[in-house]
């Protein structure tokens, strides 16, 4: 049954879409049956994965209106063993749908429920906000990811963020976790840098990823490929590091 | 009587805080009377001038519900001409609280028109959405200012925030103008800036400034020092091109 992990953030250009593309891909290449959802409806995570938006007949829309299942979205990528529902920004009119629905927190967990099944991982990109289509997704998920940018504004939209995910567990009783706050675009010659990822690591303790994702440009130049990096750049630094979460968050994920 | 300048991108990351602070410090410095208004409920623009959470007893979200009036919440800043109006997380609740009201969408519209004679600029920073907060915004402008980051994500979404400008154009018969695309964090030296940038001028030809915004490692400092770059770092290449833009603005504003 699969796991279904948010990549959440208010906070925006913290690297959420680059992170949910190239983390979804290293798991695939750890042999695990994985599904990348696009919730933005900006749909960067698509873009980056080559998925242009005029081949797109049926999105989250229209599932979320009734007119489709889940399942019919699913498109192959490159990798063997990662699948992808693409976005759109018919997703926009989706949040306003969602308000009026009875149960609008939890309509994507009832999707979800049809397709676990064929999964060991699902990852869900998310818009920088923590509106009705961020709160779906958590509900939905067993675990959080929390990119945060190493500079000075990110850090304090972290709060936010863990705040917004203790409150959704006490008011609904989920069992989601934490799977970690995760350190992006570092970069060890600039002091900012440093700093914030000191006071990160001081303020959150374990609950931060032992893996950092260094400042890398072949991180910037793989969405022009529309692949994940470690099909355009796989001796990079920044694929070894999205490797190396990926076996970082499999051993706390079995050991639950 | 005041001009309003909304900086918007649905995009996160691409440099809006950063662009609202320094073109209004930058704007004062050129002796005009600014004030800086703080929209997005994660403050950014507010931590970067330096303001306090904890000192914050009355926000937007007191004016929103009528318990104070905007010229309550303003307090000065560093610079003699530079005044600013910061925001707060309950500015989140904001959001849901104008969805109720009858002129949902001219809420901020109206409120500006007790304070708008004492400025001859007002510069309000947006969340990375296009939701009701933005709107209010856009609709209380004459000017719309769209920051673009030089890399690949960013350039699919100013389709996005353009197409959204127009919409409330057409639909409210809007005199709301769209004061130039600005490219952000531009590195000569990165082979996707450069495409980027190009593909930019190409496509949007002259609605691109000419000043460009560069990377910048003061620019990321400066917000941890509390002060616009022009008081932290007024040699950097950061400083100067954002006192260009002032310079480059103006001159469209005074020719209108
Ligand atoms: N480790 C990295 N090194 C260099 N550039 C990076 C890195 N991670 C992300 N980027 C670049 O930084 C920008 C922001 O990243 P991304 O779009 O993934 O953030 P996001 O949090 O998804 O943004 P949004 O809030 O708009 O959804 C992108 O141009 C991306 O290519
Ligand atoms: N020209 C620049 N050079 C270097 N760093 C920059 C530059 N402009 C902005 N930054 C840094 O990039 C990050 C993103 O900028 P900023 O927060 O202003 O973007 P934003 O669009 O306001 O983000 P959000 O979508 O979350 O509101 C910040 O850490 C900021 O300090
Ligand atoms: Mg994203
Ligand atoms: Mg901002």
């Amino acid at each position: 049954m699969a796991e279904i992990i948010s990549i959440v953030s208010q906070k925006g250009g913290v690297g959420k879409s680059t992170t949910a593309i190239n983390f979804s891909a290293a798991l695939a290449v750890a042999e695990k049956k994985c599904l990348l959802v696009d919730c933005d409806p900006l749909s960067a995570a698509s873009v980056g994965m080559g998925v242009k938006s005029a081949n797109r007949t049926l999105t989250l829309y229209h599932v979320i209106t009734g007119r489709a299942s889940l399942g019919e979205l699913v498109i192959h990528t490159h990798l063997k063993s990662l699948k992808m529902i693409p976005s759109d920004i018919q997703l926009l009119c989706a949040e306003t749908l969602l308000s009026t629905e009875a149960n609008k927190e939890k309509v994507l967990a009832n999707l979800f429920k049809d397709i676990k099944a064929q999964y060991d991982y699902i990852v869900i990109d998310c818009p920088p906000s923590l509106g009705l289509i961020t709160v779906n997704a958590v509900i939905a998920s067993e675990w959080v990811l929390v990119p945060v940018q190493c500079e000075y504004y990110a850090l304090e939209s972290i709060r936010y963020s863990l705040k917004m995910i203790e409150i959704l567990k006490n008011r609904l009783g989920l069992d989601v976790r934490i799977a970690g706050i995760l350190l992006t675009m570092f970069d060890s010659k600039e002091k900012v840098s440093r700093k914030v990822a000191g006071q990160c690591r001081r303020h959150f303790k374990n609950l931060v990823f032992e893996t950092v994702i260094p400042r890398c440009v072949s991180l910037k130049e793989s969405p022009a490929k529309g692949k994940p990096i470690v099909l355009t750049d796989v001796k990079s630094a920044g694929a070894l590091s999205y490797l190396r979460l990926a076996g970082e968050f499999l051993g706390k994920s079995q050991s639950r």
